[in-house]
């Protein structure tokens, strides 16, 4: 999902 | 995940790693800015919300864990410990870090992909993050001297911004829908307030002296 792409880092 | 993010990873590991060889090896604290160390441990804090809501991988999960944890022991070791604490340069690390959290938290609140309790807080951590060298930065300016291993610390730290703007210029041509411009925007800015540094950290590994930031 968007979300997930958008807080892949740390 | 690419190697320049990988390499950005490790790059802050070892800084981290450094900062806790300094405390523990010289049972000094002379030289880091307890206040950017507050500031980062408030940055995991808050950026990490998501841990136990959003898996995305054993390794994001350990990086997050040590991040927190290794951030916490340095504030603690710095406040707590007797021998470390008495070497803090308290007259020196005078920055109003607040005005930094609350600007941060104002901004968060205007600039956000979502306004969710967990979206404001991820944009306040890294809006924060960006601005949370400047103590650190400050206090060397004001003593003027940087010895070896804080200076390792904060090159590692600027490498760690550098490599992430690879990883970024990376991501941006080799995925579609590739579009974080409020991490990407802040952490181009964190990375020019290492500039200064980076220039006297470079002449002084030239010559092979010891650091010296002008007064």
């Amino acid at each position: 999902s968007n979300k997930e792409e958008s807080h892949d880092e740390l | 995940m690419n190697i320049f993010r990988f390499a950005g990873d490790m790059t802050h590991l070892i800084s981290i790693l450094v900062l806790l060889l300094k405390i523990y090896a010289t049972k000094s604290c002379s030289g880091i800015s307890l206040k950017t160390q507050e500031l980062y441990a408030l940055v995991f804090l808050t950026r990490y919300l998501d841990l136990f809501t959003d898996f995305i991988s054993v390794y994001n999960t350990i990086m997050k864990l040590v991040f927190i944890a290794s951030s916490l022991a340095v504030v603690c070791c710095m406040r707590m410990h007797r021998v470390v604490r008495r070497s803090y340069d308290k007259d020196l690390d005078t920055f109003r870090h607040y005005f930094l959290i609350l600007a941060s938290f104002v901004l968060a609140l205007l600039v956000n992909e979502k306004f969710t309790f967990q979206e404001i807080f991820w944009a306040f951590s890294i809006y924060l993050e960006a601005l949370a060298i400047l103590p650190q930065l400050v206090l060397l300016q004001r003593s003027g001297n940087v010895d070896n291993l804080t200076g390792q610390y904060v090159f590692f730290l600027g490498a760690y911004r550098a490599f992430y703007i690879l990883n970024w210029i990376y991501r941006y041509f080799t995925e579609q829908h590739f579009s974080r411009w409020i991490a990407c925007v802040s952490g181009l800015v964190q990375t020019v307030l290492y500039a200064d540094f980076f220039y006297y950290y470079f002449i002084s590994w030239k010559n092979n002296a010891k650091m010296q930031l002008p007064a």
